[in-house]
């Protein structure tokens, strides 16, 4: 907590929950965890998603239970949001960067730009 | 400053889009932009082409003329509104309608612009100015780092470590002043986000994200735009 406190210079981040989230909307990322089989199918049918073969749906079930389990870190990290099950959870980091993500970096024209004037913010 | 505002509630913000398999957030993020720019300038929201920033964005920068607007392979937002300077504006979606591809020749038709950009300009990392600047001139184009977007299902995320390397565009719609934070014990305010990833992803299509400690990134790659009054 001092380390995540440090990183975002929040001192309120050094409150840390410390009792079992099961009653929390992330405690129940354990039970997705259990129940990954049963989850997956619903994933499949809720998004419409098909796969080429076995091996394809194999590989898909593979990185889903890895996403659960991220999302239950995500949920730790992010307690104020809801993490879970999204029409993403059968991409791996890479593939959702690759197919979904496409800011170029930002270079010299970003710094170039004139910058907008400062507005009153009072009254 | 009003403690909360919402474009969304004042008919500047277009109902959320799909970029579906295709990395053109930036060309929805200055899309977007532009639309809430132009409802500003002329009163009427008209939802604008994505695809032809896609199919005919290719400006690079000055700098560095590798580092260009490419279609599904990404862009930014800052050049996007460069190229819609020179070429005259956007058209509409629907005489540009998206197609999700990269791969067609650009069809862009200069007789069929309905917004023009007058201006654009870059804004402080402050969040008072960032909501002055959006009460002001309407929605913000913003970079934002989407690591925990993959898995977001809705409230207000404020992670306590995230990346602040941008690499998602995306718009702000509007603040809020209270989204709880239970294991903060307090309210805590928040920015209110239309992504391009449809209305089956997140809150009905939007994110929400603490304001005001630049989480994600997401205060530090604000961009405003202003639109002509009259194109047609």
């Amino acid at each position: 907590a001092a380390a995540a406190a440090a990183a975002t210079g929040d001192e309120e981040t050094l409150i840390r929950q410390v009792v079992d989230s099961a009653s929390t909307a992330g405690g129940s990322k354990d039970d997705l965890l259990l129940n990954a089989d049963a989850h997956f199918s619903s994933f499949l049918r809720d998004f419409g998603k098909n796969y080429s073969g076995p091996e394809e749906h194999a590989h898909r079930f593979k990185v889903f239970k890895a996403n659960l389990r991220r999302a239950r870190r995500h949920q730790k990290l992010d307690p104020s949001a809801v993490h879970g099950i999204t029409k993403f959870s059968d991409l791996t980091p890479a593939e959702f960067r690759r197919m979904y993500l496409g800011l170029r970096k930002n270079r010299r024209s970003f710094r170039t730009i004139h910058d907008a004037p400062n507005l009153p913010t009072n009254d | 400053l009003p403690s909360d505002f919402d474009w969304r509630d004042r008919g500047a913000v277009t109902g959320v889009k799909d970029q579906g398999s295709c990395g053109s957030c930036w060309s929805f993020s200055a899309a977007a932009a532009l639309e809430g720019a132009n409802y500003l300038a002329t009163g009427h929201l008209i939802s604008l082409s994505e695809q032809q920033m896609v199919d005919c964005d290719h400006t690079c920068d000055d700098s560095e003329p590798d580092a260009c607007d490419e279609g599904c392979n990404g862009g930014l937002m800052t050049t996007a509104f460069e190229y819609l300077l020179k070429s005259g504006g956007l058209e509409t979606e629907k005489d540009y309608p998206y197609t999700g591809t990269d791969r067609g020749a650009c069809k862009f038709d200069k007789s069929e612009v309905a917004a023009s950009v007058s201006n654009f300009s870059v804004v402080s990392v402050d969040e008072d100015q960032i909501a002055a600047n959006l009460v002001k001139h309407g929605p913000l184009a913003v970079g934002i780092n989407a690591v925990f977007m993959q898995t977001y299902i809705g409230g207000v995320s404020c992670p306590y470590i995230c990346s602040k390397h941008q690499d998602h565009g995306v718009l702000i719609v509007g603040y809020g002043s209270a989204g709880y934070a239970p294991i903060r014990l307090k309210d805590k305010p928040y920015w209110i986000i239309k992504n391009s990833w449809g209305q089956n992803w997140g809150e009905h299509g939007y994110y929400k994200i603490c304001k005001g400690r630049n989480i994600c990134g997401v205060e530090a790659m604000v961009s405003t735009v202003s639109a002509v009054t009259s194109p047609r």
